[in-house]
């Protein structure tokens, strides 16, 4: 840039240390609200491709960044005023079926301790791929969402609905569903993990499997598959401690 | 028929002089010793300098500017100078050794997004306050 900082009078102007180097780095960690540089794993050549949630939150840092103003405006209403937006990808997928009543769901769990505790949640999407439905032409399909709230050993599990989509069988693309009302539990139960459960119904409310209907898990390819994303308003910056 | 208005004397004012009424004052970017006067310098912070590109997706690097430069009486109006930092630049210039001049500072900062992996491989994006200088000033 331009002409760098005069040193104070009297000061000569060297280099920084290994060790300076790493304090400096530090300082500048804390500054950016991380608190240390993560190890970073050597991504397997698979990794290399680009994922479904570097892809959606790179099109989120230029809408935040004011680049997104030409293709006309952000990427998601939820942008809004957050200042802060986590993508979780870390999650197991169940695929069920209760064979007597023939009904199907998909239950994804979610890792949430990285969740920073005591910000305010301002949204929360899970975004899963649709393709087309080879095995259900023409027809209407209901997608509802519901967070697992407590598991019981004797009965089925107690669900808290979250989200309803309606869509036809050859329709393709994301599918976002809204999850911000299960943001009330974290805050409640940080260390318990999220559990998501997706069901597919026919309009004559037949249960059908969502891999029938078209819904892409884990196995997609990484460019496809489903994670969440949650939006989180911070509070005032910390004034942080005079180092 | 109205009485002509009786004009009143205009009000003494107790405001400090313009600078650049006063003759022989410099109104360019140097001081009075030859100094830059108070004002924005480029700063750029390379993360791929910091070796973070490895984690940092996005930006490669930012610009942070910062302020530096010459508070001295008369602060030029570009200084966008506080009434207080004009009074105490002119009480340091009775009592130099007792009160400093007025230094040079950020008046106005703005934000900037980092997009980057957290240690479990989750994409975050945030976006930190106050890391941009807009504007300088003297305080």
């Amino acid at each position: 840039g331009g002409p760098g900082p005069r040193p104070p009078r009297g000061c000569l102007q060297r280099r920084l240390g290994p060790r300076e180097r790493r304090d400096m780095q530090r300082e500048i960690l804390a500054v950016l609200g991380l608190p240390g540089r993560p190890r970073p794993r050597a991504p397997p050549a698979a990794a290399r491709l680009p994922a479904s949630a570097p892809l959606f939150m790179l099109d989120l840092y230029h809408a935040m960044a004011g680049d997104g103003d030409e293709d006309g405006g952000p990427p998601t209403r939820s942008l809004g005023r957050a200042d802060l937006v986590m993508s979780f990808v870390n999650m197991v997928e169940h695929n069920q079926a209760l064979g007597h009543q023939e009904l199907h769901w998909k239950e994804f769990r979610f890792d949430l301790t990285q969740i920073p505790v005591g910000e305010e949640v301002t949204a929360a999407e899970f975004r899963i791929y649709k393709l087309p439905s080879t095995h259900l032409l023409n027809r209407t399909l209901h997608i509802s969402m519901f967070e697992v709230v407590r598991e019981q050993s004797n009965r089925e599990s107690d669900l808290f609905f979250l989200d309803l989509q309606t869509l036809r069988a050859e329709d393709e693309g994301w599918l976002v569903l809204d999850v911000t009302a299960a943001s009330d539990h974290w805050s409640l139960n940080p260390n318990k993990d999220l559990g998501l459960r997706l069901y597919v119904e026919t309009e004559d409310g037949r249960s059908v499997d969502p891999g029938l209907a078209g819904l892409l898990g884990r196995q997609a390819p990484r460019s496809k598959q489903p994670f969440m994303v949650t939006f989180f308003r911070v509070g005032p910056s910390p004034v942080r401690a005079p180092r | 028929a109205a009485r002509p208005l009786k004009r009143r004397p205009p009000k003494k004012t107790n405001e400090l002089p313009h600078p650049h009424k006063l003759p022989g004052i410099f109104d360019d970017v140097h001081g009075s010793d030859g100094q830059h006067v108070c004002r924005r310098h480029k700063l750029y912070v390379s993360f791929q300098d910091l070796g973070w590109l490895d984690w940092v997706i996005a930006p490669q690097g930012y610009s942070a500017y910062y302020c530096d430069g010459e508070c001295s009486f008369p602060l030029d109006s570009c200084m966008n100078a506080t009434n207080h930092a004009i009074l105490q630049s002119l009480v340091h210039l009775m009592k130099p050794d007792a009160v400093p001049k007025a230094c040079c500072a950020p008046t106005k900062l703005s934000a900037t997004s980092v997009l980057y992996y957290d240690s479990s491989n989750n994409v975050i994006l945030r976006k930190h306050r106050n890391m941009v200088v807009r504007a300088c000033g003297c305080h």
